[in-house]
């Protein structure tokens, strides 16, 4: 069957384009940052399987300014640890919902070298 | 539950308990993976046929680099399917995890196979400049089925946000060895390989020659790009799209004899053989006395045996070496017969320059590459090196022709990997 919730299958009709709330105020940037994996997991949260997890505690305080950093370093922003409006554009931008799982790999982190297309040039197409 | 994940294996790089599903702490056992656009989830912006030409598209991206490979399976039953994919929106497919609406998350990937797309975000074609590539999406999440995790590493698909390209996207050397790492290099033995010449003229009119390297594997092959280290993109190919006129698979050998007055090239398999016309791009269909191709290997080229194992012609001899089994028949191409002393046991005319390194016989190839100025033989897996001049130099030691000892032929041509048969025609 076409997947539908609700009683009245009032979903299975044409949705109006819905848009993702913006990222915009502190409670915002704090649910990305524990949505995303850049907040450490409570204590004692083991091995669970992904889809029963519960969500990390929301960074706070010095916790919240080391964690902006550590986001801000690897998205080429300046580190300075405060929510500027730099670091709210680059959380709501288009991205994958699988959370970043290393947040400190950066481009020279010991990933081998990538070797260059001659002169530069992007690929051509196959 | 997922009979699939029975066979599942710990990848090589433990990662701490409780990581989220993006890190690549598990890898899959099986040869082939199963796919499925699922009915409940197409998208409602794109023709249901495109969908799945993207989809089947990012899989063969995939496994044109690693050891796996994908099949779409539309007539198994689901639970059998290893990767679901489907659009929703909102609540979606049974989904615990919420999509947002248009920005922001576009897809997620769970590691039991399953990827959803948001149907919300305005995916497009590979051809179009607009809106989010559902392609390089797709291989993003693919990428995370396979247990590869997020990565900020410039150029890498694995980036965890969107970055516009251009239609030519591909994967990178970086995020080839980071999927080999957990699957491995490709290997397997080669029909044959070659280099083939080409005369190429610039606008002043002159002439400059120019190498490509082709690796012929059953009814494929590739083109192998010595510069970039890597296969075209989008290779392999069948046989019969890209050579016109010689057998559609399993070729034994492929001889360029080339001398001054001479620029012939040939192709053997099992009694025969065929000549290639290099700038008509086919093969010809009769010689000039007016007798048609393919001929028997014994008409053309006496004493030589068939079916071959492999052959390759040195150009500084003037001579055709023939292999079978443990024996090497070295063929004068000017008095159009094999020398007196052959044929010789392989050993002694390509000597060991180790002790018990050696292929002995039945050769996959023998193959002289121009990029590297040296004669390699290929059996399985290996390759061994017949040692030149520069390397006796080195080591005075060596006999002349020694056969140096073997090396993995995936370490040095890299990720000339097979794709699925059906994906051969994407």
């Amino acid at each position: 069957e076409t997947l539908f919730h609700s009683r009245d299958r009032s979903d299975l009709a044409p949705w109006p384009l819905r848009r993702a709330a913006p990222i915009a105020d502190l409670l915002a940037a704090q649910r990305f940052l524990s949505k995303y994996g850049w907040a450490e997991a409570p204590a004692g949260a083991g091995a669970r399987a992904p889809h029963a997890a519960p969500p990390p505690a929301r960074p706070a305080g010095a916790t919240l300014a080391e964690t902006l950093r550590k986001f801000q370093k690897v998205n080429a922003l300046p580190a300075s640890g405060k929510l500027d409006a730099a670091t709210l554009a680059a959380m709501n931008r288009p991205r994958c919902g699988v959370p970043d799982t290393r947040p400190l790999r950066q481009a020279t982190s010991a990933a081998p070298q990538t070797r260059p297309t001659p002169l530069g040039r992007r690929p051509r197409a196959r | 539950p997922k009979r699939f994940l029975q066979t599942l294996r710990p990848g090589p790089d433990p990662q701490p308990k409780g990581s989220p599903q993006g890190g690549g702490t598990w890898a899959f056992a099986k040869k082939t993976l199963t796919w499925r656009l699922v009915v409940e989830g197409y998208s409602s912006q794109l023709p249901v046929d495109e969908q799945r030409y993207i989809f089947h598209l990012a899989f063969r991206m995939w496994s044109e680099v690693m050891p796996l490979d994908f099949r779409e399976d539309l007539a198994g039953p689901a639970a059998a399917v290893d990767i679901k994919l489907g659009f929703g929106r909102g609540r979606h497919l049974g989904c615990p995890r919420v999509f947002d609406g248009s920005g922001q998350e576009f897809a997620h990937a769970w590691r039991l196979g399953d990827i959803h797309f948001d149907d919300d975000e305005h995916f497009t074609p590979p051809t179009s400049d607009r809106g989010i590539s559902l392609l390089k999406v797709a291989v993003h999440e693919i990428g995370h089925v396979l247990g590869l995790p997020h990565t900020y590493r410039t150029g890498s698909v694995m980036q965890p946000n969107y970055l516009p390209q251009g239609p030519a996207f591909e994967l990178d050397w970086s995020d080839r060895k980071a999927v080999q790492k957990l699957y491995g290099s490709c290997e397997g033995a080669f029909d044959t390989a070659f280099d083939w010449v080409r005369r190429e003229d610039n606008h002043r009119g002159a002439g400059a020659l120019r190498f490509s390297t082709y690796f012929f594997r059953n009814s494929w092959y590739w083109l192998y790009e010595n510069r970039n280290n890597r296969t075209r993109y989008g290779d392999p190919i069948r046989i019969v799209a890209g050579w016109k006129g010689i057998p559609a698979q399993n070729i034994d050998a492929v001889v360029h004899v080339w001398t001054w007055r001479r620029d012939e090239r040939y192709f053997f398999k099992g009694n025969q053989y065929w000549r290639y016309d290099s700038d008509k791009d086919q093969a010809h269909t009769e010689d000039e006395q007016g007798k048609s191709y393919p001929k028997l290997i014994s008409d053309g080229f006496p004493g030589i045996p068939s079916p071959l194992d492999t052959a390759f012609y040195d150009r500084r001899k003037q001579l055709i070496y023939f292999f079978k089994g443990s024996l090497v028949f070295a063929f004068d191409v000017h008095r159009n017969r094999v020398l007196g002393s052959y044929p010789k046991k392989m050993v002694d005319v390509f000597p060991a320059a180790e002790p018990q390194s050696h292929p002995v016989g039945h050769l996959d190839a023998a193959y002289y590459s121009y990029a590297h100025r040296s004669v390699f033989f290929f059996k399985g897996r290996r390759y061994w090196k017949v040692a030149r001049e520069e390397d006796r130099r080195r080591r005075p030691g060596l006999p002349a022709d020694g056969v140096l000892p073997p090396r993995p032929i995936s370490g040095t041509w890299f990720d000339v990997c097979d794709v699925h048969t059906s994906a051969l025609s994407v």
